[in-house]
């Protein structure tokens, strides 16, 4: 009745006869492939039902998964890469196919509104992540932050340039919050695409340090006037109510220590 | 004089211990009968397994494995090892203590899965040597 899911071409001898698996034997070997592959278990929060890849974060892994990777594992991406304008959704910089390249395992992390106290909202957006799942046993190649910019502005008074800024939320020990600068990059109003900020700093410290993992700060001044902070938004940049193939994520690329965990 | 007395004797003892049934130049239903080693299919479907519910992709892959047999004379398409065709020709002169070479991968090539973490994370992970490329005889 039920399909295996391995099929084989039977290449051994035909008058040999061959012992049928009981059912709990093939779930024990189901099991152990599982096991390898490290999901020994179902993921927490599916529920049953089969994943939706509309989010920006899985689909971001997925366009790579499908531009990329897929068939001839082995070859070197600048040789299989697909030309510009062909790469699916998110542009991928030679930066981007460089760590692709190196890495062993890339994550996704979706930002999440996750409440720390003492940490006060002003102009700017607050983003976290969630990183408790960073397999342990990997190196950091680089990680980057990655926010979808709308020409479409409610606002038509506030065109021009801009400077996107992010800090790292820091808790001093007197319980202030400080921000130390991370990454910054210019924008103009009117632009529409990804700008993607390298956070790889903070992922460090907080795979170091869960406890101090406040997130994120995103800062938008105008280029010329750099007092005058604005919400993101008012550039066009989509927040995390935004549409879902939209909303920031962060994307980190790990290199494997070679160390197999014993099973 | 000894020594070549000496020589003459192993030789003599040693040509004795060879049993004729097992060589493949004499008996020729050695080589007829033997599946000679080589990759053979498998595959491995992931949405069949029913782990389609956290594997995006791929629906599952091509994951080939070896069989065979390594009969003497090994020629150049089982990528025998030096120590393969040594292993072998000892094998047939005494068959009882030492086995024939294996078939085993040679080559073998990496596969990317893609699989939810959670209902947010996604995770794109590498697994090397997944995939049998070449088998030969080791």
């Amino acid at each position: 009745g039920r399909l295996s899911g391995l099929y084989v071409d039977n290449g051994l001898d035909q008058t040999v006869i061959h012992r049928v698996v009981t059912q709990r034997e093939r779930q024990e070997v189901e099991h152990e492939i599982l096991n390898l592959l490290g999901l020994p278990d179902r993921p927490r929060g599916l529920g049953g039902h089969p994943p939706q890849v509309k989010r920006s974060a899985p689909k971001f892994l997925l366009d790579i998964y499908r531009n990329t990777l897929g068939e001839g594992e082995d070859q070197d991406l600048s040789s299989t890469v697909k030309p510009e304008g062909d790469r699916g959704h998110f542009d991928l910089s030679g930066q981007d196919l460089r760590a692709i390249d190196q890495s062993d395992v890339i994550m996704s992390f979706a930002a999440h509104n996750h409440h720390v106290a003492g940490v006060r909202h002003e102009r700017g957006k607050r983003l976290w992540f969630d990183v408790s799942e960073v397999p342990p046993g990997e190196s950091i190649i680089g990680a980057e932050l990655r926010l979808y910019q709308s020409p479409d502005l409610k606002n038509k008074k506030k065109q021009g340039s801009y400077v996107v800024t992010a800090y790292r939320v820091l808790r001093t020990e007197d319980g202030e919050r400080e921000l130390q600068y991370v990454d910054a990059m210019n924008t103009s109003t009117g632009r529409e695409g990804w700008l993607t900020l390298n956070v790889s700093e903070p992922l460090q410290h907080w795979v170091n340090d869960p406890e101090a993992n406040r997130g994120l700060y995103l800062s938008v001044h105008p280029a010329d006037r750099s007092v005058h902070e604005m919400r993101p938004e008012d550039v066009g940049i989509v927040g995390s109510r935004g549409d879902v193939d939209k909303q920031p994520f962060m994307v980190a690329f790990f290199k494997s220590s070679g160390i197999r965990e014993a099973r | 004089v000894r020594r070549k007395r000496d020589a003459r004797r192993r030789k003599k003892s040693d040509t004795s211990s060879v049993d004729y049934r097992s060589n493949p130049y004499t008996d020729p239903s050695i080589q007829s009968n033997a599946r000679t080693c080589k990759i053979q299919t498998l595959y491995v479907n992931f949405r069949d397994l029913k782990w389609q519910d956290w594997i995006i992709a791929p629906d599952g892959y091509d994951a080939y494995y070896c069989s065979g047999e390594c009969n003497f004379p090994l020629n150049a398409h089982m990528n025998a090892t030096n120590h393969a065709i040594v292993q072998t020709l000892v094998h047939l002169v005494t068959p009882g203590k030492v086995p024939k070479p294996c078939c085993a991968p040679t080559k073998l090539s990496a596969i990317s899965v893609l699989y939810f973490l959670d209902d947010n994370n996604v995770i794109l992970k590498k697994y090397k040597n997944m995939v049998v490329k070449s088998c030969g005889c080791h």
